[in-house]
């Protein structure tokens, strides 16, 4: 009965923090390092 | 709204203005010099001149985002990529948001926090005002797009870890509560056709860590707990029925995902809400339930509830009360029925307290399963109990299967588990169940107090029903509360309970094979 | 033994506002910044493409948002993300691992630089020598003689 929560997608041995990564409650993957808004230094904004 | 005549033509000439400059090369770091220039413009139009005026130029702007972005939507229909349509909205909704930062960033005085906050209020309290008059007219027709995007990128904007946020004094705090309290306001029971989106901001990973991880003295941990109570309000009577239409079971499904998170990242969080959150989760979704009692605090080591001659009773923690945010004696209502507990709990007097107590528990409802107030008879267990372990640990004494008996408040448990009907009994053993969490004092309590009753029954329906609320509790998928399974240990284990004598052991093979197969891996 | 509970009207009005939403449900892109090169719209590639094994295509690999990870990328790779996914935590860990390569960004230039040789003149304003720069217009290494590289504009 229920659902087998280690099938949503989510990394629950990771030893790190999973919010950081959470691509969002209806995602079923979490975020990859280009999905991240990051503060990077202004000068790496190029474009 | 009376706005002054040709305000709104001059609004929109603005409003394009600014999303032209915001989006050109010489607009500057974080539209800074941009910025500089349009204040100048929006002085020469006299729309700084007034409160007044701020307020209808930001609600004419608001609503001209909100229709420029749902016309786009509704084109969309024939033919652009969604990718391409939510691009185009989102460069004007974008800079629409940089404005308001910026002016909530710059208004009033550097060290002055309060015009600041006031000026986001009003914004958000706007957000919500049209929002929730869009949904009144539009109904099945309303987009959340346009909001979802104003509210995420705004709170982003507030906060990124700028230097110039620190220093102009925008308490962090304060923006977390202006958005809690608009997420309140626009929360799913109220505007269903945002509820994705709001699941989306409520869960987003900058308003989680800045929520439960960043702010100091766990400051963001209250607020966020009453917006996980509204979610699971909105979901409740929906989750009663075990029968989910899709838009449910993706919400639901949403609502597991953000609280395995939270399992993972903040079990104390979870450990010291769990309350409040059971007070609100209907009584059958199990999982979800489980799901929050199994969180235990990071920094402890939990026995491994199968290992055989388990000594609960020796482990430490089982001494230490749990930290629980609810003031569980305000929710023991009427006043007159907590005076009467306590006066019973003192004394033993009224002698007709036993017999009241059902009433109070009764709720004005002849619809099935609506007979009790679920609120009041979780608040009641768990004030007894606390009460009876700090009786206990008053005689130097800690709570075991001697110690917890011949008190008044094990007389208050017992009559309710005699003199209740099936309905609420469920109620009150559920409640019981709801404590059976981590090594701690509450845990401990209410396993031998639900062990004794069950050794105490004069009914074999009583028995029986115990063992149904333990075992719906363990026949779910993972995860399992550690007080949950230690309990059913010891009950199906210990031979003075006499368990496999009874004859609800045997009712059905497959009853009989389940429990053999959960004796076996735990004996 | 609770069964199950009615309804009421406004339920019925909740769910098939719910309903409604449910046919335009929010994108992950809705809560991030607009990606002006490769927005998040992860396309489906072919099963014969290379995978990682044994992982769902649309899932990087593990441990892929490490500096170790990005180390081992080529360096064309790590000027792609730089360029094409600015803002991004990719970028970020894109310019740690092209610096742990001994690139340096000069800011005035906005491109990244790398000694080609021992510099003629070193003072504590700037370098004098020969350096590999990334021309990111013409996408390539070039190679540039008697370059000051200022320390004043070294990110």
């Amino acid at each position: 009965l229920g659902s087998d929560l280690t099938t949503l997608g989510l990394n629950l041995n990771s030893p790190e923090n999973l919010y950081p990564n959470f691509a969002g409650p209806w995602a079923e993957t979490p975020c990859r390092p280009q999905d991240i808004d990051y503060h990077v230094p202004q000068e790496y904004l190029t474009n | 709204f009376q706005d002054p005549p040709a305000l709104q033509e001059k609004t929109e000439v603005l409003l394009r203005e600014w999303i032209q400059m915001y989006h050109s090369p010489t607009a500057g770091q974080g539209s800074a010099s941009a910025f500089q220039h349009f204040v100048k413009q929006m002085n020469l139009h006299g729309i700084l001149k007034t409160d007044d005026l701020i307020t209808r130029f930001f609600r004419i702007c608001i609503s001209m985002c909100r229709d420029l972005c749902v016309r786009s939507i509704l084109e969309q229909g024939q033919g652009p990529s969604p990718t391409y349509v939510r691009s185009k909205c989102f460069q004007n909704l974008d800079a629409f948001v940089r404005l308001i930062a910026l002016l909530v960033k710059h208004s009033g005085e550097a060290t002055n926090p309060t015009t600041k906050i006031n000026l986001l209020n009003k914004v958000l309290g706007l957000v919500c005002g049209i929002m929730i008059h869009d949904i009144e007219s539009n109904g099945t027709e309303f987009q959340q797009l346009p909001y979802h995007r104003i509210l995420i990128m705004l709170f982003l904007e507030l906060n990124a870890p700028e230097a110039i946020l620190e220093s102009i004094n925008l308490p962090v705090c304060e923006v977390l509560m202006a958005f809690t309290q608009t997420l309140h306001l626009l929360r799913p029971s109220k505007c269903p056709g945002f509820a994705y989106a709001w699941l989306e901001i409520v869960s987003h990973r900058v308003f989680i860590g800045r929520m439960l991880a960043i702010t100091p003295q766990q400051k963001g941990w209250s607020m966020y707990s009453m917006l996980l109570a509204d979610l699971f309000k909105f979901l409740a009577p929906f989750l009663r029925n075990a029968e989910l239409a899709k838009p449910l079971t993706m919400l639901y499904k949403g609502t597991l995902r953000v609280l395995l998170v939270l399992l993972h990242d903040f079990p104390e969080f979870l450990c010291e809400y769990h309350y409040g959150f059971c007070d609100v989760i209907p009584p059958n979704c199990i999982q979800m339930r489980n799901l929050i009692l199994s969180a235990f605090p990071r920094n402890m080591r939990l026995p491994d509830p199968f290992t055989p001659n388990l000594k609960v009773d020796m482990l430490p923690e089982i001494t230490v009360s749990p930290k629980i945010h609810t003031s569980v004696a305000n929710l023991i209502q009427p006043p007159e029925f907590k005076k009467n507990l306590d006066s019973y709990l003192k004394n033993r007097t009224p002698v007709t307290f036993l017999s009241d107590m059902r009433t109070y528990l009764q709720q004005v409802s002849n619809e099935p399963g609506m007979h009790y107030n679920m609120s009041v008879m979780n608040s009641l267990v768990l004030y007894v109990g606390m009460q009876a372990i700090a009786q206990i640990n008053s005689k130097g004494l800690t709570p075991s299967m001697s110690t917890i008996a011949h008190s008044a408040h094990m007389d208050i448990f017992q009559n309710l588990g005699v003199d209740l009907d099936t309905e609420g009994r469920y109620l009150f053993l559920n409640a019981i169940a709801n404590q059976l969490r981590y090594p701690n004092s509450h845990t401990h309590y209410f396993s031998c107090t639900l062990l004794h009753l069950f050794a105490e029954a004069n009914t074999e329906a009583i028995q029986e029903q115990i063992t149904r609320v333990l075992l719906e509790r363990l026949i779910v998928n993972r995860p399992h509360p550690w007080g949950l399974l230690i309990t059913f240990i010891e009950l199906i284990k210990n031979p003075s309970f006499k368990f496999w004598s009874h004859e609800f052991v045997k009712c059905a093979p497959e009853i009989e094979k389940l429990f053999e197969s959960v004796a076996r891996s735990c004996m | 033994p609770l069964g199950p509970a009615q309804l009421t009207v406004e339920h019925e009005l909740q769910f098939k506002m719910l309903q409604a939403a449910f046919f335009h449900m929010p994108h992950p892109s809705d809560s991030e910044r607009l990606r002006l090169h490769l927005p998040r719209q992860p396309c489906q590639t072919p099963l014969y493409y290379p995978q990682v094994s044994g992982l769902d295509p649309l899932v990087s690999p593990p441990m892929s948002d490490t500096v170790d990870f990005f180390q081992r990328l080529s360096t064309e790779t790590l000027f792609f993300i730089f360029y094409y996914m600015e803002g991004t935590k990719a970028q970020y860990l894109a310019a740690k691992a092209l610096k742990k390569q001994s690139w340096r960004f000069h800011t005035k230039y906005m491109m990244w630089f790398q000694r080609h040789e021992e510099p003629k003149a070193i003072t504590d304003e700037y370098e004098q020598g020969t350096y590999i720069y990334f021309d990111y217009e013409n996408w390539g290494q070039r190679k540039k003689e008697n370059f000051t590289f200022e320390y004043r504009f070294l990110e």
